[in-house]
């Protein structure tokens, strides 16, 4: 099957840039292919990019959907609704193609993560975020991101995550954390794997920064940066942003808790919403 | 008398900082007054801040007029109302005065010039960029600003620039620029005045950066700076914005000019349209 993660927020926060650059740093062979298409009921306005990536040794195939024009208006009154509905239309979908005889699903773009990127302005989440990120949370993984990350400099950034956090908690918008009591033995792979968990939940909302283009760091080695008259920003540096702990989570720790989440939690969750009428 | 400038745009893109900035590389003894208060009428919620800045010899009071919580809703219809009754209710104060027995004017807050805070996202302009900034310009001297331009990498801003100035030329907003054609004679000071505008007309809009902090720039010399862990991005270096292209041109070079043309084409057009009824 497929990974299927969305990217929501503003226009101009690098989303479809980060998508490149996870491509990039993980995407070994093919294209990835491009597609602008709504695959049920013309609602909603997405682009969805589908494309393998080398996760180690296997291949993993993701979809991307991307939701541009949001939040871009004048008037944003329920510029949610296009990404709500595609959630739902997903869950859906699948439920009606589990009600066919011999229930054989041919087609499952059930999101298993949003990541919702929050504008770097330093003072806090503005009132689009946080009616968003509460409708997104009920009904998928909500990852929230600091996007364009090297708007903001180190203190800067603390105090930026601990206001988003106090907010997050206030509004009780539950995000997807990794899950840190599963099957927890008294042996040191799972400390290892509690104490990589913890090291998770503390950079949260990951500060993310992204990149297309790559230049020697004036020691030999390419790396993934953005080039700025006073100095590189290098992407894949935990020193100067969270994308390898966002891509590690996403791709490999908890790809699969997602994807169980998803089919267990907020599927079964719609299923309910929708027999009880 | 006193210069009045406006800062305009949404927040966390730096206005105060742009301020305060402004005020530390300028002022050199009085601590700014800063107040909150509607002078007239209490349609308009704007903090008023005062100060007396030190330009080479003589002492420049300045009132800056910040317009806190601009287009920070959901639903940002008409954000600009409060901007443009803030505009026009100085032009009526000022008429109303000037009406009275012995036309003893005590009070004349016009202002002189807008600064327009651009989000630095890279894309083009928003729709609430292009609407506010239309009704602004025909009141007042308009000076689009791309804020926290560190954001943008040299050709990110270049682009930027472009479709910035592609727009405002589509949508007809007429913006401040430098007159080029005052009194020109044929010997070098004014050729030199005149590159120096044409200079100024090359690079807006202004990228601007702002910093409340100061660092050592590594050879010994303190300069206003935001401090980055790849690098230090200098406000007062022309390489990294144009900050001190922008504080000269409104401080120094064409400060009258900016009083002028709002005594002369701002507030005649205000009247005779007032008039008219
Ligand atoms: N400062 C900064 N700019 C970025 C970053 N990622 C992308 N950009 C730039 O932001 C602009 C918009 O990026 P884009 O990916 O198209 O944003 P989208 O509209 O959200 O998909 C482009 O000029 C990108 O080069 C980042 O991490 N930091
Ligand atoms: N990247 C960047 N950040 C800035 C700049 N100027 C101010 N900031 C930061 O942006 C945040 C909001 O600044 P503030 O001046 O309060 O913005 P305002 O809401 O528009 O008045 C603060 O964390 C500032 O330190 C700048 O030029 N570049």
């Amino acid at each position: 099957g497929y990974f299927t993660m969305m990217v929501a927020g503003e226009s101009g926060l690098g989303k479809t840039t980060f998508v490149n650059t996870l491509f990039q740093t993980t995407l070994k062979h093919a294209d990835p292919q491009r597609n602008r298409f709504s695959p049920l009921k013309k609602t909603v306005d997405v682009d969805i990019i589908r494309a393998e990536l080398e996760e180690k040794n296997f291949t993993l195939r993701v979809n991307v959907i991307d939701t541009p024009g949001f939040g871009d208006n004048v008037n944003n009154n329920k510029a949610w609704q296009p990404l709500v509905d595609f959630i739902d239309d997903q869950h859906d979908s699948y439920m009606r193609q589990e009600q066919q005889p011999y229930r054989k699903v041919k087609f499952d773009l059930r999101v298993h993560a949003v990541l919702y990127f929050i504008k770097p302005t330093g003072h806090g989440l503005k009132p689009i975020d946080i009616e968003t990120m509460k409708r997104l949370s009920t009904r998928a993984n909500l990852i929230p991101i600091i996007a364009k990350a090297d708007t903001l400099t180190a203190p800067e950034l603390k105090t930026f995550k601990s206001r988003i956090r106090q907010v997050i908690e206030a509004q009780e918008i539950r995000i997807f954390t990794p899950p840190l009591t599963n099957d927890i033995k008294e042996d040191s792979t799972e400390a290892v794997a509690m104490e990589h968990a913890r090291q998770l939940i503390e950079s949260m909302p990951f500060a993310i920064i992204g990149s297309e283009n790559t230049y020697d760091n004036g020691q030999g080695t390419n790396v993934v940066a953005r080039k700025y008259p006073w100095g590189l920003v290098e992407v894949e540096n935990d020193a100067h942003c969270d994308f390898r702990k966002l891509r590690g989570l996403l791709l490999r720790t908890y790809l699969l808790d997602l994807i169980t989440n998803t089919e267990q939690l907020h599927y079964e969750t719609y299923r309910k919403l929708r027999l009880e009428g």
